[in-house]
């Protein structure tokens, strides 16, 4: 069976349908590198998804590229679990 | 392997042999007023099962309910299993089907079937995008990459041929409920289509009433309105084509919870869902029984 340790569920909410239509990006790539639980639908509502944990960082990186950062508060928890 | 279902944990997920399992001694503990009926196979070539409650006669006035086409929705299935026995001892003189979907072994994540063709490097069609009714519009996808890849064409995909078949040929549904997870709504059509159903009103109404119903069992709150303008537009999916085939009483509903758990949702969540699901369908089932058209 697949082991999903270390993935992460990201709730997204995009500011516009031009956020949104960065997520949708995702779901066009072969192979998928996410998997959505809530896909992008409008800007009113959240958008859940899955990242694979060999995924994460690549994916993190291309969402703070175009402007949707972690909140303040799991960076902090991030900062002190490192430390 | 059980031998019957009194030691059943209704408050756990189960394995898909565990349900085939569980089926087969429903069927003979309550004989009386359930059968076991295959109306076809999945792409896997598994068995597509539903249960039948009824009281005698052929052909009665019926209302569908299907609950986990889409295989991670792990609590659809629980409360599918719930709801089924609760049918049974409630025994009222309706006619109800009820189908299993096949959930999968190996990623207990996915929610397409596995269908593949020649030449696709994705494997799996979204059962819920693969109805005739605005069969690939807006908010289904043409890329068989896609969780909401929509299949080649309407009703490619053995599962979904296999239930409209038996749908069209019983001829006399009234309602028909499937049941999803995860947002807490309850909607009704159109998802393809920003336009209004002609009884907008009533369903409108009737969502309201069965919300409120769901409320007062655990104070659990849904919102409720046609697919397109509560959730997002969606083609080719399975209320949309009930409706256009007559069954005026279409819903489909989002179980818990809004994502705190998402799919992820604990056994221990599986009773007060079901029991409070079971209240908001009831609401639905009395309406129909009600208002015979």
């Amino acid at each position: 069976q697949m082991n999903f340790t270390g993935d992460q569920v990201l709730r997204i909410l995009a500011k516009n349908e031009k956020q949104l239509s960065l997520l949708r990006d995702l779901e066009g790539l072969k192979p998928q590198k996410v998997d959505f639980w809530r896909g992008p639908a409008r800007p009113s509502l959240p958008v859940d998804m899955r990242v694979p944990f060999s995924e994460l960082k690549d994916i993190k990186a291309y969402l703070e590229s175009h402007g949707l950062v972690l909140l303040d508060e799991e960076r902090e928890a991030m900062a002190k679990s490192r430390r | 392997l059980e031998r019957s279902t009194s030691s059943f944990s209704y408050s756990s997920y189960h394995t898909l042999e565990e349900i085939y399992t569980w089926i087969d001694n429903f069927v003979t503990e309550h004989s009386d007023i359930v059968s076991k009926l295959q109306i076809g196979h999945s792409f896997e070539n598994r068995s597509i099962l539903v249960l039948k409650f009824s009281t005698g006669g052929s052909r009665r006035p019926a209302i569908w309910i299907d609950s986990g086409i889409h295989s991670r929705e792990w609590i659809t299935h629980a409360t599918g299993i719930w709801i089924a026995r609760k049918v049974s001892m409630d025994r009222r003189g309706w006619d109800g089907v009820e189908v299993t979907c096949p959930a999968l072994f190996q990623n207990r994540l996915w929610r397409k079937n596995k269908s593949s063709r020649p030449g696709t490097f994705c494997i799996g069609v979204d059962l819920n995008r693969n109805w005739k009714s605005g069969f690939g519009g807006n908010g289904s996808n043409n890329n068989p990459c896609s969780e909401t890849y929509h299949g080649p064409s309407p009703q490619s995909e053995p599962e979904v041929a296999a239930v409209v078949d038996f749908i069209m040929s019983h001829g006399n549904v009234k309602a028909l409920i499937s049941i999803h997870s995860y947002s807490q709504m309850l909607m009704y059509p159109y998802g393809h289509s920003l336009e209004p159903v002609s009884n907008q009103e009533e369903l409108y109404h009737l969502a309201k009433d069965a919300v409120q119903a769901l409320y007062e069992v655990h104070g659990i709150e849904y919102i409720y309105g046609s697919i397109s303008t509560t959730l997002y537009v969606a083609s080719g999916i399975t209320v949309d084509w009930a409706y256009d085939s007559g069954i005026k009483y279409s819903f489909s509903f989002e179980l818990r919870d809004t994502g705190r758990y998402g799919f992820l949702l604990p056994a221990t969540q599986i009773i007060p869902t079901a029991q409070e699901t079971w209240m908001a369908i009831r609401t639905i089932m009395e309406h129909t029984l009600h208002h015979p058209y």
